[in-house]
């Protein structure tokens, strides 16, 4: 059977594949049981185009460009090594693809929000090639007839069609980057009225659909060539010699998670507040025992 | 003039290069360093206001412990805070921005071989949970910690506006600290 890792009986329950360790299913748990939505997730990464920007065709993808060479995607390794950790009050799934991307999969008691915290980095270039490394989530069964909603600032949500613009005629040269979209706070498909998703992240990222089910945020990029609008050099961030590491958390939501009291959009508005004005937490050393200090 | 410093590097980022990263690597230094100097010096102001409350609350005992200053740890995201993994003892503050209350789930890097109470400003023990620190987070470069462990509990309905406080006592109770660690399991691929 595939790994199951439940928080007993309160909370979101979350199942991984037993060949590959990534993620196949969530669920909420509920006193008459647990419905089980597939859903996979895994990271992937795009070469990004090396030239000389001498013409059109030799755009490099650099600082202002995103521009993968090529219309797809890998994956950054078929299977994760894993690590079950469970208490009482937090059940995480350490997750990791390679020496250079990692994640912690979190479900915290009774919370109803699956938290996933990447780590990305030192991206490794010795092979000459830059990349953009992307989360990718598909729901396999859902249609979404190429729809998909980005947000504005964490307000108004705007309505994105895969290769289509609202007020022109668009012949989309670029399959991928020309379907990216800034991603503010949160990226929703919609597969009619029992099925809504939101990919919520914790700081601006730019996102897609490029197919059904599929929710994508592109996480960190280190680029080897400079994309001549000015910079003058390539994003190829160092520190301590290597390439930068990044890390930072999405959240996931299902309209399965949603209740009376807290509908779908209630859902995400209200943890994307949650996210932008986290508690400040600060520390201060004490000589006191408990009683005394209190 | 403290809060000067943020609101001009807050300015100053503005900017679209700074936004978005399109700016040569020592200008993104320079962005970094701009905003990391305002945001110290308006951490220091937080200091004060917090040491006023712990004045007020101390009564005619004066501020609390007035020598012990609170301190932010930024490397929280990497599981890094030198204050947490070196003392025997101390209280965590956590402050609600938003105006409704919310509850929080506290994660506080320590290093392992002991156990660490928790207790809230009504004397009440808390529940909590001592999670490994994942290996690729102990590999990141420049990390500089101890702490191998993250101890987490629940701060529940933080006040709107609000905070509270807890304290946290290091204890090399044996079954106290079995107790307290997760269960870990390394399932094969497969099996």
């Amino acid at each position: 059977k595939d790994i199951e890792v439940n928080l007993g009986n309160q909370g979101l329950a979350v199942s991984l594949d037993k060949d590959t360790g990534l993620l196949k299913s969530i669920g909420v748990v509920r006193p008459d049981g647990i419905t089980m939505i597939k859903v996979n997730q895994t990271y992937m990464w795009y070469a990004g185009m090396s030239g000389n920007n001498s013409q059109e065709e030799f755009r490099a993808s650099g600082a202002y460009i995103f521009r993968p060479d090529g219309a797809h995607a890998q994956p950054v390794a078929a299977a994760a090594n894993v690590t079950i950790v469970q208490g009482p009050l937090v059940a995480e799934i350490h997750q990791e693809w390679t020496p250079w991307v990692s994640q912690v999969i979190r479900a915290y008691k009774e919370e109803l929000t699956l938290e996933m915290e990447w780590l990305v980095g030192p991206i490794p270039v010795k092979d000459g090639i830059g990349k953009e490394i992307v989360s990718r989530v598909i729901w396999p069964d859902i249609s979404t007839n190429g729809t998909f909603y980005t947000d504005a600032n964490g307000r108004e949500m705007l309505k994105r069609v895969k290769n289509y613009r609202p007020t022109w005629q668009l012949h989309n040269a670029e399959p991928v980057a020309g379907n990216y979209y800034p991603v503010n706070s949160r990226l929703v498909v919609s597969g009619g009225p029992d099925f809504q998703a939101a990919l919520m992240n914790d700081r601006s990222q730019g996102g897609t659909s490029l197919d059904d089910g599929h929710m994508e945020l592109m996480l960190h990029r280190r680029l080897l060539h400079d994309d001549a609008f000015g910079v003058g050099e390539p994003l190829n961030e160092t520190a301590f010699g290597e390439g930068l590491v990044a890390r930072g958390k999405l959240y996931l939501l299902h309209s399965d998670f949603a209740n009376d009291d807290c509908d779908f959009g209630c859902l995400h508005r209200s943890l994307g507040e949650k996210v932008m004005l986290e508690p400040v937490i600060s520390f201060t050393p004490t000589t006191k025992p408990a009683h005394a200090w209190r | 003039p403290r809060l000067e410093r943020l609101k001009e590097a807050m300015g100053v980022l503005q900017h679209h290069d700074a936004v978005s990263g399109t700016a040569k690597q020592h200008v993104t230094n320079d962005y970094s360093e701009r905003l990391s100097q305002g945001v110290t010096e308006s951490f220091q102001m937080v200091v004060e206001a917090y040491s006023k409350l712990n004045a007020v609350e101390g009564g005619d005992e004066g501020p609390l412990e007035a020598t012990a200053m609170p301190v932010f740890c930024p490397l929280l995201n990497v599981s890094s805070c030198p204050l947490t993994e070196a003392s025997e003892a101390f209280t965590v503050t956590t402050y609600n921005p938003l105006a409704r209350p919310r509850s929080f789930p506290v994660r506080v890097p320590v290093p392992s071989g002991a156990g660490y109470k928790v207790t809230d400003d009504q004397g009440h023990a808390i529940v909590s949970q001592l999670v490994p620190v994942p290996d690729a987070v102990l590999r990141v470069p420049g990390r500089n910690s101890t702490a191998t462990l993250e101890l987490v509990f629940l701060a529940e309905d933080i006040p709107p506006l609000g905070f509270l406080q807890f304290h946290v006592q290091k204890t090399a109770n044996l079954p106290f600290q079995k107790e307290q660690m997760s269960q870990i399991f390394r399932p094969q691929r497969g099996l």
